[in-house]
């Protein structure tokens, strides 16, 4: 109110300059026509895109799994230039906003997005931008840290999309009813994903046994990964006891990247894909939306062996920026029109034990644009 | 934004020999809202 209240004024100011003639009257009503028509728009978004949150959240209710079902929007997406949207997108929200405005800019932002801004770790005034705002840092024991030795704790907070155990020829996790993808896709061709040949299963039992005694020699984060295993993605299954969970952040969730155990990284790779959104009916029409979309993949080993966290970039969150190597640049312009690149991948130091980070420590923070 | 985890665990000697009992056990649901720090799974000695 006090913002359309300042907005009057200043027309009003400007109205009377001009000494008040016809024309600059009437020009007059256009700003606060637009202002008003956009926030209505806005509002209509809003209320629809709640409305949808809710069927969903009531057919999930009811035990109802939505298929998979490519339509025409979906198609229309891939002719966009998402990237560049993206971009802008990070341009605009970048920009710095006045200090009185802050405080409403970001009140209003969390009572459409559902966030408990009485978590954030400094005053509303004192976040310069939107995108400064976005990826704010929490106050000191928001998210205390699940201390059992023997748990795996969420690396982030978000919605719980899918989890289980990886079976089968290819080792595939399910989009959405009827469409999957594989984890080699996912992670990279050169993933160290402990796979076995088919033909090999008879042998496993025995390998593992040997595996666990080797382990129990030496400590978990020496076992180096200079030797990687070649296997087939499609005949080879996933080693018995490998896990995954898909886990969505909304945009009014926290939206930086923890450790989910105490674990070493010992490779990073950057896939520069698309930048398709990554909401629940995006993953219903886009095919391989988290393989094609631009992510990072941190991969290695905890004291249970192979570990890897994949942080998918979408439209509007489409840059990752990693606390471990703040010099990596995503969501950069493409050079080549081709998406299918072969990843960036970097090797962390020292070789065969990489990085250590304890349980709950930052890893990565996703960005606006 | 999406966050996908891939991780080994340990499993009891019954999957070994062909059962579908897991050591390790997930303690969440499909559509669970989680926290950073919070359980996504634990196992048992």
């Amino acid at each position: 109110t006090s913002f359309f209240k300042k907005l009057q004024t200043t027309t009003r100011a400007r109205t009377s300059f001009n000494g008040g003639t016809g024309p600059s009257r009437g020009d007059s009503f256009l700003v606060p026509g637009a202002t008003a028509a956009t926030l209505l728009m806005l509002g209509v978004l809003h209320a629809r895109r709640l409305y949808d949150d809710k069927k969903v959240e009531e057919a999930r209710e009811k035990g109802i799994e939505f298929e998979f079902q490519p339509d025409v929007k979906a198609s229309f997406l891939r002719l966009l230039p998402l990237r560049s949207i993206s971009r802008c997108w990070g341009f605009l929200t970048g920009v710095e906003l006045p200090v009185w405005l802050r405080p409403y800019a970001y009140r209003a932002w969390a009572r459409a997005f559902h966030s408990n801004l009485e978590e954030a770790a400094l005053p509303l005034d004192e976040y310069a931008s939107l995108r400064h705002f976005f990826v704010r840092s929490l106050k000191e024991g928001s998210r205390p840290i699940d201390s059992d030795p023997r748990c795996l704790v969420s690396p982030v907070d978000g919605t719980i999309l899918r989890f289980g155990e990886l079976k089968g020829a290819g080792a595939m996790i399910e989009q959405v009813k009827g469409f999957s993808y594989s984890v080699s896709s996912l992670l990279g061709a050169s993933s160290c994903l402990p796979m076995i040949a088919q033909g090999d299963m008879q042998e496993e039992v025995s390998e593992q046994e040997s595996t666990v005694k080797e382990k129990s020699k030496k400590s978990w984060w020496s076992i180096s990964l200079a030797s990687p295993k070649v296997w087939d993605p499609v005949s080879a299954r996933p080693m018995k006891g490998l896990f995954y969970c898909v886990i969505y952040l909304k945009p009014g969730d926290y939206h930086r990247i923890h450790s989910p155990a105490d674990w070493s990284i010992l490779v990073r790779r950057h896939f520069s894909g698309r930048l398709f959104p990554v909401n629940e009916r995006a993953a219903r029409t886009i095919k391989n939306l988290y393989v094609e979309n631009e992510r990072v993949v941190l991969e290695g080993l905890w004291q249970e062996g192979f570990m890897a966290m994949a942080a998918v970039g979408a439209t509007n969150i489409g840059s990752i920026e990693l606390s471990i190597e703040p010099e990596l640049q995503t969501n950069r312009p493409r050079k080549k029109l081709l998406p299918s690149e072969p990843p960036e991948e970097r090797l962390y130091e020292p070789e065969g034990v990489g990085m250590m980070l304890k349980k709950g420590d930052e890893v990565a923070a996703f960005n606006m644009g | 934004s999406t966050v996908v985890l891939v991780f080994q665990a340990p499993i009891s000697k019954s999957v070994e020999l062909g059962n579908s009992s897991s050591e390790f056990e997930f303690s969440i649901k499909r559509g669970d809202r989680i926290r950073v720090g919070e359980a996504l799974g634990r196992w048992h000695d």
